[in-house]
C-alpha cells in the first residue's frame, strides 16, 4: 500500500524560499 | 570591564530566529481563512487551536531548516530529529511567549490574542487546564531563573539536537552540535550570570520538565484525535502519528 507522502519530508525538501 | 562575549554558536542562533510579526501574520491569515468557510465547515475552538499549533509547526520546521548543523543533515535524519522533539518545541515556544508576555492571569497566543486563565478553566477540560497550569508554573520557574533570549535560542537548539534520537545516519554531527551548544550555554551562563553558579544545570533541568510536559500534551492530543476532535490531514497529525508508527 503506497505510503502517504510525508508533509514533513515535502517541507524539508522544498526550495528554501518556498 | 567590557561585558563578556556571547559565544559564536549563540550569536548565529540569534540571527536565525524567525520574524515573530511575520509568523503571527501568516498564522492569523490562515485562521481567518478557516473562519471564512461555510458554517458547517467551520472549526470548533479546539479545532482552531489545533490549526494554530499546526501552523506554528510549519514555522518551527522552517526555523530548523535554517539551523546550523541541521542543514548539513540528510532529510532522513532531519525528519527523525523533528519527529522526536516537535511537541517540546511547541511547548517551549508557548512558554517563552508567556515569559515575554509577563502576565500570570492570561495566556498570549501566537496570534497575539490574550486568553484569560479563567476562560481556559471554564471552557477547557480538566486535563487541558492542568497542562496550561503546569506550563504557567514552568514560566514562573524560568522567570525566576532570569532566562534571556540568548539562553532561549540555545535551549531550543538543544531540544532539536537531542541525543535521545536513535538510528541516525549522522550521529557524529548531532553529537557535535549538542556538545557545541552545551559548551556555549555553559560559557554564556557562567560569564553573564556569575552570581547564579548553578544556572546552567537549572536550565537543563527545566528542559527535562518541558519534555515531560510535552509528552503529556501529546497523550492528550492523541486522545482528542481518537475522539475525532482534531482536524486531520495536516502536519500536526502526521507528527502525532510519527512516534506511534
Amino acid at each position: 500500500e503506497a505510503e502517504e507522502p510525508s508533509l514533513l519530508k515535502k517541507l524539508l525538501l522544498a526550495p528554501a524560499n518556498a | 570591564s567590557s561585558p563578556p562575549d556571547i559565544p559564536e554558536v549563540i550569536l548565529k542562533l540569534l540571527q536565525l530566529e524567525p520574524d515573530e510579526a511575520q509568523v503571527k501574520g501568516r498564522i492569523v491569515a490562515c485562521l481567518q481563512q478557516e473562519q471564512g468557510k461555510g458554517r458547517h465547515e467551520r472549526l470548533s475552538t479546539f479545532g482552531l487551536m489545533c490549526k494554530m499549533a499546526d501552523q506554528t509547526l510549519f514555522s518551527i520546521v522552517e526555523w530548523a531548516r535554517s539551523c546550523i548543523f541541521f542543514k548539513e543533515l540528510e532529510v532522513g535524519d532531519q525528519m527523525k530529529l523533528l519527529q522526536n522533539c516537535w511537541s517540546e518545541l511547541l511547548v517551549f515556544d508557548h512558554i517563552y511567549r508567556q515569559l515575554q508576555h509577563g502576565k500570570e492571569q492570561s495566556v498570549l497566543l501566537v496570534t497575539g490574542q490574550e486568553v484569560d486563565m479563567s476562560a481556559i478553566a471554564a471552557q477547557a477540560g480538566s486535563i487541558l487546564n492542568t497542562l496550561v497550569l503546569r506550563a504557567q508554573e514552568l514560566v514562573l520557574h524560568l522567570h525566576s531563573l532570569q532566562v534571556d533570549r540568548q539562553e532561549f535560542v540555545c535551549l531550543k537548539f538543544l531540544i532539536l539536537f537531542s541525543l535521545d534520537v536513535k538510528y541516525l545516519e549522522n550521529h557524529a554531527l548531532v553529537r557535535e552540535a549538542q556538545e557545541k551548544a552545551n559548551a556555549a550555554l555553559l560559557e554564556y551562563t557562567a560569564g553573564h550570570y556569575p552570581h547564579c553558579a548553578d544556572k546552567f544545570r537549572q536550565l537543563l533541568l527545566r528542559l527535562a520538565e518541558v519534555r515531560a510536559l510535552s509528552m503529556q500534551a501529546e497523550e492528550y492530543l492523541y486522545h482528542k484525535h481518537l475522539s475525532g476532535e482534531v482536524p486531520c490531514n495536516n502536519l500536526l497529525i502526521e507528527m502525532l502519528h510519527a512516534k506511534r508508527t
